[in-house]
């Protein structure tokens, strides 16, 4: 299984 | 107050049908410019951002920026009720406790007329910087979604290398692997079936296929969809509309 990112770790909060 | 009447009731049923699978409950957001949506999958793994500009809307009007909150599942139900080609209308107060969808066929000689009830949803927003990627890949739809699903029969995963003259998808999986190649190639006569690739280096990324699959729901709004990708950054999957979008954002696998 291929660790899977989170949209979180990219992109911040408003 | 909001009012908006669109001449396709299809528009709407095709955006929500693209996203309903994604997200449950969210925000329509809307104000002079238009309606916009963004919101995460429940797993943070993907993000989806709708755009459908006033432009797409006559008339259009929206004094205040209002928040819509609204069940994607209860939309849907209210919108079967929606022919495609019926005028759709869609009215709501500046602080509403519902969402007024009326539908009318073109002879005008029928009208619907239902109400939502609407729910504060507490939404955070991310913000999503210009990016420069580093391949930009247009293919037919279709196309893209029978990759998709086609890969997805053998894993969970697909591998999108993009090179000067070609995108490759590839997996492998418990029972064996396979690939599909794409050349870049340009059909004069139907030009939404060709393929093309704007290539600042090479790229190579691992993405989960479910989410894939899930985005190609959306083929219905474009004949044409638009891959953006660059290491490490998540990839943006676009189809266009003719006053809008719908952009799905997908974390990559990392490790790969």
């Amino acid at each position: 299984r291929i660790p899977q990112k989170q949209i979180n770790d990219y992109y911040k909060k408003k | 107050m909001l009012e908006a009447r669109l001449e396709q009731a299809g528009v709407l049923k095709k955006v929500v049908e693209a996203i309903k699978d994604l997200v449950q409950d969210c925000n329509f957001d809307c104000n002079d410019s238009g309606i916009a949506l963004q919101a995460m999958d429940n797993s943070h793994v993907a993000l989806v951002s709708m755009s459908l500009s006033h432009e797409g809307f006559s008339p259009y009007r929206c004094d205040r920026n209002i928040a819509l909150g609204i069940n994607l599942n209860s939309l849907t139900k209210v919108l079967r009720a929606a022919q495609n080609e019926d005028i759709l209308t869609l009215k709501a107060a500046d602080s509403p406790d519902s969402l007024n969808l009326v539908f009318e066929n073109t002879e005008r000689d029928r009208s619907s007329e239902y109400d939502i009830k609407l729910m504060d949803i507490d939404q955070e927003h991310l913000g999503i910087p210009d990016t420069d990627y580093s391949a930009t890949v247009v293919l037919p739809s279709a196309e893209f979604q029978r990759i998709c699903r086609d890969l997805s029969q053998l894993s969970e995963s697909v591998t999108i290398e993009a090179s000067k003259s070609s995108v490759k998808f590839s997996c492998s999986g418990d029972i064996g692997n396979g690939s599909v190649n794409l050349r870049q190639h340009q059909d004069l006569e139907k030009p939404d079936q060709s393929t093309s690739i704007e290539l600042v280096e090479p790229v190579s990324l691992t993405f989960s296929l479910k989410y894939l699959v899930n985005f190609c729901k959306a083929s219905a709004l474009s004949p044409t969809v638009k891959l953006s990708l660059s290491t490490d950054v998540p990839l943006l999957v676009e189809y266009k509309m003719e006053a809008g979008y719908v952009r799905f954002y997908l974390a990559p696998k990392i490790g790969d």
